[in-house]
């Protein structure tokens, strides 16, 4: 999903 | 995961538990700004809200309880420890903390991605993060010289944004949509703070002598 693409970053 | 980014977040890891372990073995933390520490608990302890609710993976949750439990057993030394906190230096580390910290509310209460509790505690988090280490060049600054400890700590850090800036330039051209303009321009903000603190830094290396930076 385009909104939640970078929260797996820390 | 891409090379860049386990990189980013090793240096970034390795940064918190030196600092950690250094301060457990010898027993002083003396040079390290409480107030950067504290402010770098409540980075991890706004950004991750999310631990228990979205799985990703175990890596991310694992880490992620790594860097909550580092950050503020850091701080739980510095403040209670009975041998460690009377090497703290309070009187030299004296920037205040609302400077810091109502920009970034204020900044995340206007400009985030979506305007819900997680995402403006998330979105404050990297602000937050960008100015966090602030009290702590100012107290190297004022000291006018740093030991070993404060300058791999600092140096360990600013290695880490510079990965997550070459993680987010692979990503953007591997993976469709990945657009994230707010963790881009705070992280590139954060990266230039540690700009000048890395010239000085180099400089004594190069020199082989104890690093001065200037008034």
């Amino acid at each position: 999903e385009k909104q939640d693409s970078g929260k797996d970053e820390l | 995961m891409n090379i860049f980014r386990l990189a980013g977040d090793m240096t970034h890891l390795a940064s918190v538990l030196v600092l950690l372990l250094k301060i457990h073995t010898i027993k002083s933390c003396a040079g390290i700004s409480l107030k950067t520490q504290e402010l770098y608990a409540i980075v991890f302890a706004t950004r991750y809200l999310d631990i228990f609710t979205d799985f990703i993976s175990l890596y991310n949750t694992i880490m992620k309880l790594i860097f909550l439990g580092s950050s503020f057993s850091i701080v739980w030394y510095i403040r209670q420890h009975k041998i460690v906190r009377r090497s703290y230096d309070k009187d030299q580390d004296t920037f205040r903390y609302v400077f810091i910290v109502l920009p970034c509310i204020f900044l995340a209460l206007i400009i985030n991605e979506k305007f819900t509790f997680k995402e403006v505690m998330w979105t404050f988090s990297l602000y937050l993060e960008a100015v966090a280490i602030l009290p702590q060049l100012v107290l190297l600054q004022r000291t006018r010289n740093i030991d070993n400890l404060t300058g791999q700590y600092v140096f360990l850090l600013g290695a880490y944004r510079a990965l997550y800036i070459l993680n987010w330039i692979y990503r953007y051209f591997t993976e469709p949509h990945y657009i994230h303009w707010i963790p881009w321009i705070a992280g590139i903000v954060q990266t230039l703070l540690y700009g000048d603190f890395f010239y000085y830094y180099f400089h004594s290396w190069k020199n082989n002598k104890k690093l001065q930076l200037p008034a």
